[in-house]
């Protein structure tokens, strides 16, 4: 489903260049639960972007449904990634003009679906994260884990195909970040591909199987061994 | 040196009114390591920025050293907090049009050192949060956790008499989030007084004395118990 060949990054600025990701390669079949580890700084963050379509490697191929995704224009970059990815990023990305409820409803606007059948999705992705009653606060009134847990709610609403999480419970109790990893195991076991950066030994092995990352390259991919 | 009377703060928002602290007294010690410890929402960064008097309770007495802050006006507690008061904050609020050194040196220029002295400090957190190689760098070019450590590394740096650290390591490996409880541990050693939010147990036991929210109240305050 998802092919990476030869895949490098290079960061350029200020003089100096840095080699993020290194010659990666990776296949992902359909339904794989992926946990991806590594030191702070190793590329994890890069490696998820260049996945989600937000970002283009310096060199090197991307093939999504076998379909070239580095060949293709913007635009359609762009749709590909709307029809199946959605993101829980490491610093939210909330936006801070709308509401916890809108901000969950925005990906949810751009599927065909009725009115009433969003409705009844976001009500449900609300209890599921326990923030219900933060329905109508603003980003910035929430404590950070409930930050956290908007962002989260906000993926799982559209049910994709595929779901980046980049350490969707660094902010969050044990259990809050458990119950993260309970919504996440569910929706893999009904087909959803998942890859998901974390520090924590304990939530990473929820995975099928766990990607190694250090100084840019993938050093160790073990089915559900501990490393 | 710090001591809370019945503090209680109310966040009144959109007819809804949050109550995030109810009745907290706390007596903090020279010296003392104190973790905090709660499920996400229960009022810790709350606690930590009426301790830091970055905000101002709606009933209660705080008194710093003695001098009740709660009746100083606004410009004399700002100068309390400064000669004071470090902050790790949870979203680390570095400041974006600075670069990594800029950041770090920011509290030092409100510091009676010679820019000698300043350089040879800066040098030292850089080092010791292994951060050096991003010196130049800007904030929106790291990665989350070399942000983290970035914001450490600008509470450290003034070797302030109290550090407000929340989260501190939530975006960090192992590695890197044992080194950043080293620091703060000799720091303490050194007569630093610290509060600490975390929700790694296994960090909380850095600290002489581990308190529990729940609910916006402390349900209890041990001493080095594991809870
Ligand atoms: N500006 C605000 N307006 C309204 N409510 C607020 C505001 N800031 C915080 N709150 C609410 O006060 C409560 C306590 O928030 P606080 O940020 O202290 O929680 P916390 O314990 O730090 O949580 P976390 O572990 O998720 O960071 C939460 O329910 C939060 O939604
Ligand atoms: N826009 C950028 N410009 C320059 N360098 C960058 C940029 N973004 C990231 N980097 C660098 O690329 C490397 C990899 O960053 P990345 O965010 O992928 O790390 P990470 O593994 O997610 O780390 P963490 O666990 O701390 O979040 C880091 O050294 C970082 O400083
Ligand atoms: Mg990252
Ligand atoms: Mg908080």
């Amino acid at each position: 489903m998802i092919r990476l060949e030869n895949i490098n990054k290079i960061y350029g600025s200020n003089d100096v260049e840095t080699c993020a990701l290194k010659n990666i390669n990776l296949n992902v079949d359909p339904g794989e639960f992926i946990s991806i580890m590594g030191p702070s700084g190793c590329g994890k963050s890069t490696l998820l972007n260049l996945l989600g379509m937000l970002d283009n490697p310096t060199s090197g191929d991307y093939f999504f449904d076998k379909q070239c995704i580095s060949q293709l224009p913007e635009r359609k970059i762009a749709n590909v990634r709307k029809k199946n990815i959605s993101f829980i990023f490491q610093n939210y990305n909330l936006i801070d003009e709308l509401s916890v409820l809108e901000n969950i409803e925005l990906p949810l606007l751009y599927q065909k679906i009725s009115p009433r059948q969003r409705k009844i999705r976001i009500t449900e992705v609300l209890e599921q994260m326990n923030i219900a009653h933060r329905a109508n606060h603003m980003p910035q009134q929430l404590s950070g884990g409930q930050q956290q847990r908007v962002a989260v709610a906000r993926a799982l609403s559209t049910k994709p195909r595929v779901i980046l999480a980049d350490e969707p419970t660094g902010n969050l109790d044990s259990k809050n970040g458990d119950n993260v990893m309970e919504l996440l195991k569910s929706l893999n076991d009904r087909g959803t591909t998942i890859l998901m950066v974390t520090h924590s030994q304990y939530h990473a092995e929820y995975a099928n199987r766990i990607i190694n990352l250090f100084d840019g390259k993938i050093i160790t991919q073990d089915a559900n061994a501990i490393v």
